[in-house]
């Protein structure tokens, strides 16, 4: 009694996307019993390869490709999403757990041995495989009948979303999975434009996980919030508890005299913008009223008027001093170099660098010359004998002016400079002393500027 | 930019959407508008998709479009100097952006400014030896034109043989528009080569 769904390989919440949008799978087929009826159906067709099954629309749809044809894509499928904690009593459990606070598996809902029982599970129910459910609202959550007959049916203790994951901070890196707003509104989804259009598209905020529709914080508010499905109102906070103080704040790299990355651990004492313009107090609304206040972003150490970078922007800033200009960067904190130590020297242009240092100034390893991946080379030992192109040790072979590099094993890092610097002695000639000519082509021609910009002021 | 002129500048692009990671960042070409509406025409808004690292102590990233920007009379190319040129002293550049005026003009509109080229030994008076080989000055003018927050990145273009040269980068310096005190860019002919090789690799 085999079944047709042997042929294929199940892959829960995820669908196959053709990259080319041209190209259309067939259509749904509705009213299909299950996923073995789909799988009938499809391996009776030459042409057909997987299927899409969509358990709650018992809908089918054949496809004549798999994740490893060219130009598809396997993702999660947005109709899929289960929450691993429990809201309310934990009626709408949908997750995976399948085994009692005792240890005991559960019996499957579909079995009545060893215990026999009233359930009969069906597509509306939820009462799948032997998952942890509450189909009789049990206020102390998800439970199940368990294998071992001794003992009936236990509670499989699984926790609330509320108290599943807590908020460090501002919550910026809060994962959980709340999904209710402080007035019990439900979220929106943040990959859906309505009922509120916004800007924050998940694809575009990937280090932000703005999963499905749970509370986020990807714009340095002050709390984790989210857009809300009641049109009246368009966002709202989420009530997330606090970490107590034993849950280890995440250590912030901290410094002091440049900054890293986007500056949100700089804790420097640099006042002013970058071009000079003294900065306001972070506890003063004057000029500047605003909403980052020393008290509502406690471990963002908004002291007196120092650069900081509360919200995510791209570095340390404030608010300046000057009415008319409200916040600036302050980009004359120098950034850390972030390069590995230089483990050599080198003269000139490093042409004739024979050292044997292959690491990038980032610390990657370097390419071999001599190989093709993850780079094809341009230069090669035999296209550039001179080089000394040898192993994966850096050389200058286009007498780059800034120095020796090497094609890296990064794939998305062709090549790069490396771990060296300029030997001390070294001298190399001006550019400013011996100005050579200038011969041009084509490029840099513009319409004459003030017959189009007359036009466009009248 | 501050003390200058709404302009056209048809080779200066607007970076948008900084505040997201880079898979957010876009380029915005072809308006003179500080928030150009959508539809404008003549707008191209184009994702960048990938940003390559300089040299180190170059301050600079090359990024890649997502696809290519459509050259018209809104959007022209402006040419690389030669790998080490370097720009006359005298030379008449101008630099562009949309950033701060200070005041100075209207700031829903592209801004230029004319600026010339001074020597590094002449701009190393004022800055007291601390100008770089990779970068390059534009006298200090009486009245304080310079560019300003929100104008970094942007390019100082030269007319060198009747053509428009991209010989510097603006940096932030100490002070905008400083009367009387010497503007800091980065030398771009210190780094033709790099960007032709990064195109190239």
């Amino acid at each position: 009694q085999r079944s047709p769904l042997n042929d294929f390989q199940v892959l829960r919440g995820t669908e196959l996307q053709h990259l080319l949008h041209k190209v259309e799978p067939s259509p749904w087929q509705e009213d299909t019993a299950d996923a073995e009826e789909c799988a009938r159906r499809c391996g009776s067709l030459l042409d057909c390869r997987a299927f899409h099954y969509n358990v709650s629309s018992r809908s089918c749809q054949l496809l004549p490709w798999t994740q490893h044809s060219p130009q598809t894509r396997l993702q999660r499928s947005g109709g899929y999403y289960v929450r691993a904690c429990i809201m309310d009593n934990g009626v709408q459990y949908r997750g995976t757990v399948a085994v009692t606070t005792g240890g005991l598996p559960c019996q499957h809902w579909s079995h009545k041995f060893p215990n026999d029982h009233k359930y009969t599970p069906t597509p509306r129910n939820g009462l799948e495989e032997n998952f942890c459910r509450n189909p009789d609202k049990d206020p102390r959550g998800p439970w199940c009948y368990t294998t071992n007959s001794a003992v009936r049916f236990q509670s499989c203790g699984i926790k609330s979303c509320r108290d599943a994951a807590c908020m460090r901070c501002n919550g910026e890196d809060y994962r959980g999975a709340v999904d209710r707003t402080e007035s019990g509104r439900e979220c929106q989804r943040w990959d859906l434009q309505h009922p509120h259009p916004h800007p924050f598209e998940p694809g575009k905020f990937l280090d932000k996980h703005l999963d499905d529709n749970y509370c986020r914080n990807p714009d340095g508010s002050e709390r984790p919030w989210c857009y809300t499905t009641d049109p009246k109102l368009e966002r709202e906070f989420c009530n997330i508890p606090r970490c107590g103080p034993e849950a280890q704040p995440r250590h912030e790299a901290t410094t002091l005299s440049c900054f890293r990355g986007k500056g949100e651990g700089y804790r420097g004492t640099a006042n002013t913008t970058a071009a000079g313009v003294p900065c306001q107090r972070w506890d003063a609304q004057y000029p500047h009223q605003h909403r980052f206040t020393p008290e509502k972003y406690a471990c963002k150490d908004l002291r007196e008027n120092f650069c900081r970078n509360p919200d995510g922007s791209e570095a340390p800033w404030c608010f300046t001093t000057r009415p008319g200009m409200r916040m600036a960067f302050c980009y004359q904190i120098r950034r850390c170099q972030d390069n590995v130590q230089p483990e050599d020297c080198y003269y000139g242009t490093g042409e004739q660098y024979r050292g044997s240092v292959s690491k990038t100034r980032k610390g990657v390893p370097c390419q071999h010359w001599s190989t093709t991946t993850p780079h094809k080379p341009q230069f090669t030992p035999t296209s550039a004998p001179r080089a000394q192109l040898a192993e994966n040790f850096c050389r200058n072979p286009d007498g780059d002016s800034h120095g020796p590099w090497c094609y890296t094993t990064d794939p998305y890092t062709p090549f790069d400079y490396c771990a060296l610097k300029r030997c001390d002695d070294d001298r190399p000639p001006s550019i400013l002393e011996h100005p050579d000519q200038v011969l041009f082509e084509k490029c840099g021609k513009r319409v004459a500027r003030e017959n189009q910009w007359q036009s466009k002021l009248r | 930019v501050v003390g200058g002129q709404p302009g056209n500048s048809p080779w200066t692009v607007s970076l948008r959407n900084r505040h997201v990671p880079l898979t957010g960042y876009e380029v915005w070409l072809g308006t003179l508008f500080q928030n150009p509406q959508p539809g404008e025409p003549g707008l191209q808004q184009v994702p960048v998709v990938k940003m390559v690292c300089g040299p180190s102590g170059s301050q600079l990233v090359l990024l890649k479009l997502e696809r290519p920007v459509t050259l018209n009379q809104r959007v022209a190319l402006i040419c690389l100097p030669p790998e080490g040129y370097v720009v006359p002293p005298g030379t008449k550049c101008e630099i562009a952006g949309w950033g701060e005026t200070k005041g100075t003009g209207n700031n829903k509109v592209l801004n230029m400014a004319s600026l010339s080229v001074i020597s590094n030994q002449e701009c190393n008076i004022k800055h007291r030896g601390r100008v770089r080989e990779s970068e390059m000055c534009t006298e200090g003018l009486l009245a304080p034109v310079g560019a300003c927050e929100g104008d970094y990145g942007g390019p100082l273009a030269c007319f060198t043989h009747d053509c428009w040269v991209l010989e510097g980068i603006i940096i932030p310096n100490r002070v905008c528009a400083r009367p009387r005190w010497p503007a800091i860019f980065i030398r771009v002919s210190v780094f033709t080569n790099w960007i032709h090789k990064v195109m190239r690799l």
